[in-house]
């Protein structure tokens, strides 16, 4: 099973986007997929649904079972909604004192069997909540926008996955860095493009292109691969799944 | 004097390059401005120097005075600059028990003086960091780009502030809903503007259009109306900046 955290610490980049895509286009090629939404934010969930029973709050708090919060939302995917008052978590664990707070994430999960991926959807901040991702996962896809504030903070990243893990003696490596919003238009796209091949070699992925489609999607609570399969958007995501796929062997 | 958050819980809408060209803008109308990047990814002090003595972080933990920390960046612009550990805050707060922790920033700040407008850069999150920018400020200025997944949570915004303020017994006006990133040539733009006004009514703004040349001006280290004065995102920012002044007389 590939445990997955998509993050980047920079807002916007496409990491919802990726989360609901892929995790989508996994299920349809028939694989078993859990998506954990981390965020308060809630986007991965409110695309998939608008009705929450028990969110991952209530989990953090050990209230419910994992059964209990798992909704089923499509053929071979589950989602473990998020909520607003996710957000309260960063001090609750604090302020229980909870041991090992960084992995509570961890044992609420454990209980998951019979998937495939279990890909977690992060907020965009260096928070508890994420700490909890990044100590549960094995591998991390980060999402990038072709945009040089969105390069700025990169090196960061991965300075912050090598001390998050140090503490618990584990390495988060970097599967894909999947470059976003990737416009042939300008020529900022193409250098910037080209950084990510210098920084970070050949686990860069094939770009996901703007595309107007991808962000209409969320409004019909759709992915991009139903709302229109023929789109470039939708053939971005498919040659992304396929990599992923194909890859499986390595993990 | 004007104190103001710049603020939205969605990431990626266009808060750092609101504050970065309205801070600039307005001083070189002739404003005194103090620009506060209250953001631990500190995309607002990278825009505008790579050198910080000291950040943010050491005023939370009253290591330092506020005239230690500020630097002059620009003719009537001094900014309070942010750095990584920044985010450290979030949890510092709860462990070390510091009393009416949500009022930490607004006693860092009381000596400010001779300024004509505070203006404080976020986080796109539910913070400890956030609630003392909340605390401070007396009005909120808020970027939202014309995308369904930054609508989604506009509504929980104002629910935010309305709580947050409620606990201290104050209230945080919106004074501005600013549209980024507005696309003329697609129907989506249009139809969340709409939605906006419907919402908001006259505190929308003039809609800040998508302009490559707004989204290269960081990598020069340099506002928009200093990179590229005539172009469309210029000319939107200094229609914004001369609402803001006009309305001067109302805060
Ligand atoms: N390929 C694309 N073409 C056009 N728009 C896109 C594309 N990918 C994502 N978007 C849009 O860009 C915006 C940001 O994407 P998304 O919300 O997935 O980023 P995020 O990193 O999850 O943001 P946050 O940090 O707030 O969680 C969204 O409105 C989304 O619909
Ligand atoms: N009018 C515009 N036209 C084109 N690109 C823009 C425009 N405004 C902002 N951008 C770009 O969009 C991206 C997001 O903007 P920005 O970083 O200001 O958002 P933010 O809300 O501060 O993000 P975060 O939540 O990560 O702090 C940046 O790369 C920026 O350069
Ligand atoms: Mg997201
Ligand atoms: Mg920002």
């Amino acid at each position: 099973m590939r445990r997955v955290v998509i993050i980047n610490f920079k807002g916007g980049v496409g990491k919802t986007t990726t989360a609901v895509n892929v995790a989508h286009g996994l299920a349809l090629s028939g694989f078993r997929v859990l998506l954990v939404d981390n965020d308060p934010q809630a986007n991965s969930t409110f695309i998939f649904t608008k009705d929450v029973k028990h969110s991952l709050t209530s989990l953090f708090k050990n209230q419910f079972a994992l059964e209990e919060a798992i909704l089923t939302v499509r053929p071979n995917l589950d989602l473990v909604p998020a909520s607003k008052s996710l957000s309260t978590i960063n001090t609750w664990l604090v302020e229980q004192q909870v041991p090992r707070r960084a992995q509570v994430l961890e044992k609420i999960l454990s209980p998951a069997e019979g998937y495939d991926f279990i890909i977690v959807d992060t907020a965009p901040s260096f928070s508890l909540l994420n700490a909890n991702a990044i100590t549960f996962a094995s591998e991390a896809w980060v999402p990038v926008a072709m945009e040089y504030l969105a390069l700025a903070n990169i090196r960061e990243l991965m300075n912050t996955f090598s001390t998050a893990k140090s503490n618990l003696g584990k390495d988060l490596p970097i599967s894909y860095v999947i470059p976003f919003l990737y416009d042939r238009r300008n020529k900022k796209s193409k250098q910037i493009y080209n950084i990510l091949i210098d920084i970070f070699g050949d686990i860069v992925t094939n770009p996901i292109h703007i595309d107007v489609r991808v962000s209409e999607a969320p409004y019909f609570s759709k992915s991009i691969l139903e709302y229109n399969p023929q789109c470039r958007g939708a053939n971005d995501f498919r040659r992304l799944i396929r990599r992923i796929i194909d890859e499986n062997s390595l993990y």
